[in-house]
């Protein structure tokens, strides 16, 4: 769990990066299926 | 050393070594991974003209990603 | 030659199930995959015709939160993955404003693992 809420932070400061480029938010349940894809993959 | 741990949850045998390159380049494609799920996701709002990322614009973009990493 | 059909089947299927041209069904193409995070690297064929039935990989996308019966050849763990996200984003699907994802790891949550 420890190292999933880790990729998740994570997932969510390379998120907000594409964000402000894209000028556009992320609502959390997409950062947190972003995230679970990552920790899979 | 997040990446290290967790790919040392999957390997099969306890004394699997990894390189600090094969880390470092497993981490950079981790990044590469996420800013394309995002950007994608992104893209996918932007077709419906919207200006937020919700989880059904990831849903319909993870087949192709899963396919393409 | 004949798909392992004896030459009645495929006479059988020849007459009754062969897409013919007046059938009108259109080529099937799966589009051509894009990165956004590569933007220059290559650009969309512009050859991609118009008249071809685009398939879309997310079609069925309500489907694909369960394993379907295999027979000989299980779903590859990749699959299962997907499965198993594609079921994690369908319990999410109503969720506003707080997500349950974060609040349930959000207390492992440790920065000196960032």
């Amino acid at each position: 769990q420890r190292l999933k809420a880790a990729v998740h932070y994570t997932v969510g400061c390379l998120s907000q990066e594409v964000a402000e480029d894209k000028e556009i938010q992320f609502s959390k349940q997409s950062i947190a299926a972003i995230s679970e894809i990552t920790f899979r993959q | 050393e997040t990446v290290n741990k967790i790919l040392h949850l999957h390997f099969r045998d306890d004394k699997t070594k990894i390189s600090s390159d094969a880390l470092l380049l497993m981490a950079e494609m981790l990044k590469v991974f996420v800013r394309e799920a995002a950007a994608r996701g992104a893209r996918q709002a932007q077709a419906e003209d919207l200006d937020r990322v919700d989880i059904e614009h990831v849903e319909k973009v993870l087949p192709q990603l899963l396919l393409d990493f | 030659e004949n798909w392992c059909l004896t030459s009645e089947e495929f006479e059988e299927w020849s007459r009754i199930y062969k897409l013919k041209e007046s059938d009108g069904v259109k080529e099937p193409i799966l589009p051509q995959s894009h990165f956004e995070t590569l933007e220059n690297m290559e650009e969309i064929a512009a050859s991609q015709a118009e008249d071809a039935h685009k398939l879309s990989l997310s079609e069925w996308r309500l489907w694909q939160n369960r394993p379907f019966p295999t027979h000989l050849v299980d779903h590859s763990a990749r699959c299962f993955h997907f499965i198993d996200v594609m079921e994690m984003i369908e319990l999410m699907r109503h969720e506003e404003g707080d997500c349950s994802y974060e609040l349930e790891i959000q207390p492992y949550l440790n920065m000196n693992d960032i």
